[in-house]
């Protein structure tokens, strides 16, 4: 069965999307069966790899439509072995939808469950919330894999999230466990982010990654190719150090 | 009276915040009376001007608690004539809090409305989402100001943000107007950088201010010293870059 893995932080803009398409593209590569779940309406990871007119049907009909099988709402990505399964703006009408249902928070690990036993990872993207949306995906998940950026905001949030993981381990999901936390959007120039970095290490121990994620337009330029990194610019930092996370993440699950 | 600007944009980490606490700094060195209020429970402007300590009440107490002064949770910053509202993270129950209540999306212009008499701007600064905390802020607002980085993801969001625009001026807020646009983040080395931009200026045409925010380390550190980037780096790109955004925001309205 696939190991789940949630990519989180309400903070905005911290990598949660980079690090998604590039994780799912790198155990692509290394021959793993892999989906991506868009939980985020805003669709960024939907559209790194998918023409945003050929997308008839998206998360939210999957999480909504009842029984019909879940594979309906899968699509073929340019990436031999990644699957997808995107995201449209109407998902962010799930909440209100699902107001008062008592296993509304249950709802993306239920429509997973069949779709785990023919993909070995289950990378799912998140928006920049702490809502119902990304409490599906804490319950969905095995690992939460949290992206931090190396700056002034970046530790303030950080409480808040753990405290949600804890609430989502408490009672609905006791198997859910802190992957790691990785550092992004590094410039190692900085004397800032060298600053956070430390601190960030000094906070979450052994859970922080080796890997350090820097800034690299290369990884800005690929989505707009739909193009993973690996191939829109194999030799780069961004490459590099996405295959170096990969690595780290496949020794930890 | 006051006019009240919104600084909204659903993507996240695109320079609201980052916006809107120099924006703010940069009215008050002109003299003017200004008002900071936070919208966002990550209350990233409010660790900007405070220490999170010394925060005993917030936004969330003034939307809830009824008929309070709202001047009671008005608090003094570092900047000279800069005044401000700060957030806490307990600001994330509104949502679950006012469900049905028929005058929810108005608690915050209710609320300022007393306020506006003794500030000459009101700047509002909101969270990565376009739930019922940015929908109270844009019935707040006379203008919204639209801050978007010159990046792949960016232009995806952008209707969604001006759809629901058009949904408060249909109902809630008839006077709700686009201030402009300004593209933030921007690093002119980069030719995806300047496509986003020329596509940014066809698509928002004249609403789109002259001035372009660039990356500059200087305003990721003044928020850790509590300073505005006038006083943190003078002689920044950042310091002149939103001086003249705030004389061309001037100029506006
Ligand atoms: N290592 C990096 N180097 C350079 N640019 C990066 C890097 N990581 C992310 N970016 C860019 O920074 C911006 C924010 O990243 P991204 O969209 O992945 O963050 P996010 O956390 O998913 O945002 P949101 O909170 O809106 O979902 C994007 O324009 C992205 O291309
Ligand atoms: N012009 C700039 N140059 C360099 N860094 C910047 C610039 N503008 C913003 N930043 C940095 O980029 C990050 C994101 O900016 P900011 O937090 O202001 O965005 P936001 O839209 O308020 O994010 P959120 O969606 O989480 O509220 C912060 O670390 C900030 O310091
Ligand atoms: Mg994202
Ligand atoms: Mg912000």
């Amino acid at each position: 069965v696939g190991v789940v893995i949630a990519i989180a932080n309400q903070k905005g803009g911290v990598g949660k999307t980079t690090t998604a398409i590039n994780l799912a593209a790198a155990f692509a590569q290394r021959g793993r069966r892999v989906l991506l779940v868009d939980m985020d309406p805003q669709g960024n990871s939907s559209i790194s790899y998918l023409d945003p007119r050929s997308m008839n049907c998206s998360t939210y009909e999957m999480l909504t439509d009842g029984q019909n099988d879940p594979s309906d709402y899968v699509y073929q990505t340019p990436v031999q072995g990644l699957d997808i399964i995107p995201a449209r703006i109407n998902l962010a009408k799930l909440e209100a939808k699902l107001v008062g249902d008592f296993d509304a928070p249950f709802r993306l690990k239920d429509r997973l469950e069949i779709l785990q036993e023919r993909y070995e990872f289950v990378l799912i993207d998140t928006p920049p919330t702490l809502g119902l949306i990304t409490v599906n995906a804490l319950v969905a998940a095995t690992y939460v894999l949290i992206p931090i950026q190396s700056s002034f905001y970046a530790l303030e949030g950080t409480d808040d999230l753990l405290e949600t993981i804890e609430k989502v381990k408490a009672r609905p999901n006791p198997n859910l466990r802190v992957l790691g936390v990785v550092v992004t959007l590094h410039d190692r120039r900085t004397t800032l982010a060298r600053e956070v970095h430390e601190h960030i290490k000094t906070v979450f121990g052994a859970k922080t990654f080796e890997t350090v994620i820097t800034k690299s337009v290369r990884l800005e330029e690929a989505p707009a190719y739909r193009e993973a990194i690996f191939t829109f610019a194999p030799n780069s930092s961004g490459a590099k150090e996405y295959a170096k996370l990969c690595e780290e993440v496949m020794s930890r699950v």
